[in-house]
């Protein structure tokens, strides 16, 4: 199964 | 303040219908630079990441850094009372509460002015690493728009093969199963036909059908869509304008 991941865990917030 | 004037509205027209379904409040960033935007899905799985530079205007001038919050169901309503061809101006004073929105027939013989009132959006800022792309594939926007409309109705997902032989879309559902191949071509006459591959190493991504659709939203901005890949990272999708681009990020699907 794959999962949709999230952008948060690539870019991260500043 | 700011003052920025289009030639033609069709160009901000498009640009917010093209990302109105992905974000509702944003902060369009203004610097002497030009305009920009950069926002999150409500989900947190797709970026937009909007610049028109300030040479794209035929007239700008921002004096002082300005983040006007703007909900863009509020900003089409408004930009729907403009026709495409219009000269359009986008006002702001410096503390203004609202972005004051001019149309100019080419004739210049009908003015218009709508006032659309500001909000105050704390939004998050993303910083987008630097990424070693492990393939650029360049294409005819309505190549991939055709790929993801025909594979949105067998599967809510696109897998994306990138070889040095051309690049592959598969998708897989419960109906079946379906894949388009594109090998690069060139075409001197018509560039804006042609399929580029630029590849370091063959690459594979898993994507949301529904999210790559709606950035083909774009599609009437640029002939070329870019689609940049790297293993277990976000798709970056960019259609270049005359002046700035408009990028689209979306996180892959991974295996469990």
């Amino acid at each position: 199964i794959q999962k949709q991941r999230r952008l948060l865990s690539y870019f991260p917030e500043i | 303040m700011l003052e920025g004037k289009l030639e033609q509205a069709s160009l901000f027209k498009k640009v917010v219908e093209a990302v109105r379904e992905l974000v509702q409040d944003c902060n369009f960033d203004c610097t002497e630079n030009g305009l920009a935007l950069q926002a999150m899905d409500t989900s947190h799985v797709s970026l937009v990441s909007l610049l028109l530079t300030a040479d794209g205007f035929s007239e700008y001038r921002c004096d002082r850094n300005l983040a006007l919050g703007i909900n863009l169901v509020s900003l089409t309503k408004i930009l729907r009372c403009g026709n495409n061809e219009d000269i359009l101006t986008l006002e702001a004073g410096d503390s203004a509460d609202s972005l004051v929105v001019r149309f100019e027939n080419t004739q210049q013989d009908r003015m218009s002015e709508y006032a659309l009132k500001l909000m105050d959006i704390d939004q998050e800022h993303l910083g987008i690493p630097e990424t070693e792309y492990a393939a650029s594939i360049t294409m005819p926007s309505t190549e991939f728009q055709r790929i993801c409309r025909d594979m949105q109705s067998i599967s809510e997902s696109i897998t994306i093969d990138c070889t040095k032989g051309g690049v592959k879309f598969t998708c897989e559902g419960d109906i079946g199963s379906g894949s388009v191949t594109l090998k690069p071509n060139s075409s001197a006459d018509k560039p804006e036909l042609c399929t580029k591959i630029d590849l370091s190493e063959p690459v594979s991504l898993t994507l949301s059908t529904k999210y790559l659709l709606n950035f083909c939203k774009a599609t009437g901005l640029s002939q070329q869509v870019t689609l940049k890949l790297a293993d277990e990272n976000p798709i970056l999708v960019e259609y270049p304008l005359s002046a700035g681009h408009l990028r689209f990020y979306l996180a892959p699907k991974l295996d469990e």
